[in-house]
């Protein structure tokens, strides 16, 4: 059986499944300390009172990230994934045996922290938002162009930061656009709250 | 047979390898853009009329690694993972077939950026030195144990950010000690030279 199939398969499953409870999922992904987990609490905070929503945060220890989102009085649960280094649509589904989804209007699912395998294992989310910060430097579109391509939305985070790190914004933004020419992309910053209503409306939230 | 025993040993062949050629070999891992490139370039400026220097930098696509170390009149030779987020063994001694060792007093092998895979695959190497930037966030140590206990030496990069970005450094340092209570903890800034001869130190040279 063609293993790559099989987790294509699952997320199919885990999508049909989304679809059947009329619940709206958007999966964070991007490098360890990309402004995920700050982004989904930025986003979640405009939000809150429209909609019901869930998080899942996956990492390989801690549950860090899911208690900071559980501070905006939403449900959050932390998928730990015991060191691999990407979720997979079966912790997903094992996350899910304790939860009604039919309960919520939107979930987030946010990614173990790696830019390069979790691109690879769909979680059947309707959009997959990469993050990458000023901060890791101009070049990760380039030198990651797998993730770059299968982006649905791309987040551009941290630019309050580009002066001090000595990075082109514009040249990030035409290097993602070269590589991927349907994804929105949109520059952000959760200090200044710059791009965030931009990107609550590219969800369609 | 025992997978995880097969890399073992090829990273056993290589540190004889390394001895043998009477080279010493510096290893440099984390996230994608905690600063690796720009660790390696200021200590490899400290120490370029002292030692004849090799540089192997792994990606997953790109040469962009390689061409920066290379201005800095070295050897620098880019090692393409086709994909796979962290170097493995026969990567570094397919590499080094086009290589004599003899010629180099040191070698600094610049792993995948990746905070969680890399560790598990050592290289051979001397020292294995985890960089991870203020800008990640305050939290990386705790999140990724594993990583920050196998590491030789600790390098807590872009100290210039830390008001930018809101984090406590000592914290950041306190909880790198209680992860590893043997390797030194160096606080470094390219932008401003902090840490670096420090660093130098620590790796002996
Ligand atoms: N200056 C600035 N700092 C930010 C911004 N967004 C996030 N940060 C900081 O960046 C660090 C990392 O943010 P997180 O939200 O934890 O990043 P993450 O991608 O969720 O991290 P992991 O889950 O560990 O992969 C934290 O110290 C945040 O405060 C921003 O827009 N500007
Ligand atoms: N402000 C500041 N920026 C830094 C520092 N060190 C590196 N940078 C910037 O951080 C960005 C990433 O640095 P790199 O050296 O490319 O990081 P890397 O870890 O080699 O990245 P990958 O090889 O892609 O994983 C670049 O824009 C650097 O200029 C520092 O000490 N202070
Ligand atoms: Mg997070
Ligand atoms: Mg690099
Ligand atoms: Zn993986
Ligand atoms: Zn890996």
């Amino acid at each position: 059986v063609d293993v790559k199939q099989k987790y294509l398969d699952q997320a199919e499953m885990l999508r049909k499944l989304y679809d059947s409870k009329g619940i709206k999922v958007f999966e964070l992904l991007g490098s360890p300390g990309s402004g995920k987990t700050a982004l989904a609490e930025a986003v979640i905070d405009r939000i809150k009172d429209k909609y019901k929503i869930l998080y899942f945060g996956g990492d390989v220890a801690s549950t860090l990230d899911a208690e900071r989102v559980a501070k905006h009085g939403i449900e959050a649960v932390e998928i730990n994934t015991g060191g691999i280094c990407h979720l997979e649509p079966s912790h997903v589904m094992e996350a899910l045996k304790n939860v009604d989804l039919s309960k919520y209007d939107i979930m987030f699912i946010e990614n173990v922290g790696n830019l390069i395998c979790p691109i690879n294992f769909p979680l059947g989310a309707h959009k997959r938002i990469l993050v990458v910060s000023v901060a890791e430097g101009e070049d990760k579109f380039v030198k990651h162009p797998m993730s770059t391509k299968a982006a649905d939305v791309i987040v551009i985070s941290k630019v309050d930061l580009a002066d001090a790190i000595g990075v082109d914004v514009k040249k990030m933004e035409e290097d993602a656009r070269k590589l991927n020419p349907k994804a929105p992309i949109i520059k952000v910053s959760v200090k200044t709250g710059e791009g965030i209503d931009e990107l609550v409306k590219a969800l369609g939230l």
